[in-house]
């Protein structure tokens, strides 16, 4: 038996919306320490790994791990059925082919239920190394999300260079070119709105628009993002889901043919 | 001119 219950919908509908433009479908693995998905996009370009604890949740049951390949369109329209405030429970029978969500009004005076069909889905996980980064910059989620979104207007790729200085976001194409310098804060008020710098070794990487783009997509998860770097190896765009887990999506950097 | 690599090539398959 496979039971877990949010308090409000609204989390599980920003953490289906950071994922569902990147993947189609995907398998959400089930144990006693919480839910992992970890799926590459379809162009096997970017790799999005989401980590939900149980103890995140407000009531967690898992007896036996389950795989439950879902079709991230089906949940979506499931999910629009639930108001944010709903409380939400997914429960699935152990080697079951279906899952059931369960929305709840806060008044209690409501209760839906939907069943969805589960996939059985080629997975392939990969093992992702430990790596010390050259370069690990935070930065408001918002910001990220503004800077990729007005840079795509002037190229396919962003360059980001990082130094002690600062990072440098560039982009440009046929109609010129575009650069962003962000410097480390030296006193900011609230902790979300930081600009930090934690750099070993200056990297300067290249890499595609449209999948920095999909990534902000998980922006309404967090208020900061972390970008962490090194020479010729993935990114890693890291959001902290506030007391139940993470998503990072990897994105292998563009290489000089 | 850039090209675009796999992310599959920097991790190793489970």
């Amino acid at each position: 038996m496979f039971e877990a219950r949010l308090n409000a919908a609204t989390t599980l509908k920003k953490v289906l919306d950071a994922i569902k433009d990147l993947l189609n479908e995907a398998t959400f693995d089930c144990s006693d320490a919480g839910i992992q998905l970890q799926a590459m996009d379809n162009s096997h370009v970017s790799l999005v790994s989401l980590t939900l604890r149980s103890d995140g949740f407000d009531k967690f049951r898992c007896d036996r791990n389950l795989s439950m390949g879902m079709n991230l369109g089906s949940m979506s329209k499931i999910l629009k059925c639930a108001n944010n405030e709903d409380t939400v429970t997914m429960k699935a029978q152990d080697n079951a082919d279906t899952v059931t969500f369960m929305f709840e009004s806060q008044n209690h005076e409501k209760v839906s239920d939907y069943e969805m069909k589960l996939m059985n889905l080629d997975q392939e996980h990969l093992g992702i190394p430990e790596t010390d980064y050259s370069c690990v910059v935070r930065m408001p989620a918002m910001e990220f999300a503004r800077i990729c979104r007005d840079l795509s207007q002037f190229g396919e790729s962003v360059i980001i260079c990082c130094t002690k200085e600062g990072v440098k976001f560039s982009a440009s194409g046929d109609v010129g070119s575009a650069n962003i310098k962000l410097a480390q804060t030296s006193s900011v008020d609230k902790e979300e709105e930081a600009v930090t710098i934690e750099m070993q070794e200056p990297v300067s990487l290249t890499f595609a628009c449209r999948y920095l783009n999909a990534f902000t997509k998980a922006t309404p998860l967090s208020n900061q993002v972390q970008l962490s770097m090194s020479a010729d190896v993935p990114l890693v765009v890291e959001y902290r889901i506030p007391d139940l887990g993470h998503i990072r999506y990897y994105l292998a950097p563009k290489i000089e043919e | 001119a850039t090209k675009q690599g796999s992310i599959m090539s920097f991790f190793t398959k489970k």
